[in-house]
C-alpha cells in the first residue's frame, strides 16, 4: 500500500479525525 | 494417484491441519445448540477460563476438570423468546451478555451470579430492534438500534456486579449498521459496516462519529471482524455472506482491506479464499489475532493464517453432522465449533 493508492497518511490519524469531527 | 487428482491430495493433507481435536462437550439438552464462545469466571474461589454454550431456552457455564473434561456448573433458562447468540464482554469476569430474539435480536440480556448467595441472575440490558451488538473490553457493550428515523447507537458500561450500567449514546451513521468491530491495540476506537457498503469509525470516549467511508459495490453487506491499525492505515477483515464466486480465486470467504482514515480511500490487500475442490459461503465465523475461522453453508469449517495467507485447516462436517457455529477461545488457541445437536468439540490449533 502506497501514498499513490491511499493519498496522504497520518500516523495521528485518530487525534486528527477527533479533532476535525463534530462534537 | 497423486498426478491425476493434486487437488484432493492437497485437500485431504489440510483436513484437521493444524487442529488437534482435545475434548467434546455434550449438551443433553433437547433444544437446538446456537452458539459457544469462552468466558471468564470465579468457579468454588478461582477466575479461571469456561466455556459458556447456548442453546434455544439456556445457556450454560462449563468449568474445565483435568485432562481436557468439562463438567455443567450453570444454566440460566429463557421462556419467551430464544437465545440467538452469545455477547462476551471479553475481558470481563462472571459477566455475559445473551441475545435473544427470533430471526432479528429483540432482547439482550446480562447473565451473573449474586455475589451474596450465588443465585443466578439475568437483567434486561436493551429491547427493541437491535440490528449489531458487540461485546467490548472493559466490561462496555455497544449496539445499534431503530429504523432509519429514529437510529441509535448506544453505548453501555457495566460496573463489576453488573448491577449498574452507564449509558452513552455514539453519533448515528443514520443508516443500518450491520456489525460493529473493535480496532486492536485502540481500545477508544470502534468500527463498524454498514448496509450500504460505508466503513464508519467511532470515537468511544467522546460518542463522535469521525468518519464514514464508501468502499464500493462489490463489498455489498459486508461484516467486519476485526480491525488493526498500522503505520496509519487501518487494515480490516470482512466477509461477505452474500459475495460472489470470482472464478480465477475460488470462493473468498475473508477479504482483507487497507483503508487511509484520512482520505477515505481503500485497497484490497488480500482475498482468503477456499482451496481447490471446496465450495461454500460464509455463515458464521470469528477473527482472532492472526487467525480467521468461518463455518459454511456446505457445513465445513476453515481456518485461515491472516499472515500467511491461505487456509491451514479444514474441519469437514463429521458423523454427528454439519458444523454450524465456531469461535475462538479468548485465553488459548483453541477453536470451539459446535453443532445443532449440541455437541461442541475443542481443537487446539
Amino acid at each position: 500500500c502506497s501514498e499513490s493508492d491511499l493519498g496522504p497518511i497520518s500516523l495521528n490519524w485518530f487525534e486528527e479525525l477527533t479533532s476535525e469531527a463534530p462534537p | 494417484a497423486a498426478e491425476e487428482h493434486p487437488a484432493e491430495i492437497w485437500c485431504d493433507s489440510l483436513k484437521l491441519g493444524n487442529l488437534q481435536l482435545v475434548s467434546k462437550l455434550k449438551n443433553p439438552s433437547d433444544s437446538c445448540s446456537v452458539d459457544v464462545s469462552s468466558v471468564w469466571w470465579e468457579v468454588t474461589g478461582c477466575k479461571e477460563s469456561c466455556i459458556i454454550t447456548a442453546c434455544e431456552f439456556t445457556v450454560s457455564l462449563w468449568k474445565s476438570l483435568d485432562n481436557w473434561q468439562w463438567r455443567k456448573v450453570y444454566t440460566w433458562h429463557f421462556t419467551e423468546i430464544p437465545v440467538l447468540q452469545i455477547v462476551p464482554l471479553l475481558d470481563a469476569c462472571n459477566l455475559v451478555c445473551v441475545a435473544l430474539g427470533h430471526l432479528e435480536i429483540r432482547e439482550i440480556r446480562l447473565l451473573f451470579c449474586s455475589d451474596d448467595d450465588e443465585c443466578l441472575k439475568q437483567s434486561l440490558v436493551k429491547s427493541g430492534n437491535i440490528k449489531a451488538v458487540l461485546g467490548l473490553r472493559q466490561k462496555r457493550l455497544v449496539c445499534s438500534n431503530g429504523t432509519l428515523h429514529d437510529h441509535r447507537v448506544d453505548l453501555m458500561t457495566f460496573s463489576e456486579s453488573g448491577r449498574s450500567k452507564e449509558k452513552q449514546t455514539l453519533m448515528s451513521p443514520e443508516e443500518t449498521i450491520l456489525a460493529f468491530a473493535e480496532i486492536q491495540g485502540m481500545q477508544d476506537a470502534l468500527l463498524g459496516t454498514t448496509l450500504t457498503s460505508n466503513i464508519v469509525i467511532w470515537n468511544l470516549k467522546t460518542g463522535q462519529l469521525l468518519k464514514k467511508m464508501q468502499i464500493g459495490n462489490s463489498y455489498q453487506a459486508s461484516i467486519c471482524h476485526k480491525a488493526y491499525s498500522d503505520m496509519g492505515l487501518l487494515f480490516v477483515v470482512l466477509s461477505h455472506p452474500h459475495g460472489k464466486e470470482i472464478e480465477s480465486m475460488g470462493t473468498p470467504i475473508f477479504r482483507l482491506i487497507a483503508i487511509n482514515p484520512k482520505t477515505a480511500l481503500s485497497v484490497d490487500v488480500r482475498p482468503y479464499s477456499l482451496p481447490q475442490g471446496h465450495t461454500g459461503r460464509f455463515l458464521d465465523g470469528e477473527v482472532k489475532d492472526n487467525l480467521a475461522a468461518a463455518v459454511l453453508t456446505s457445513g465445513t469449517v476453515a481456518v485461515w493464517d491472516l499472515f500467511l495467507g491461505h487456509c491451514t485447516a479444514l474441519l469437514l462436517p463429521n458423523s454427528d453432522g454439519n458444523w454450524s457455529f465456531v469461535k475462538w477461545s479468548d485465553t488459548d488457541s483453541c477453536l470451539l465449533a459446535g453443532q445443532k445437536n449440541g455437541s461442541v468439540f475443542v481443537y487446539s490449533y
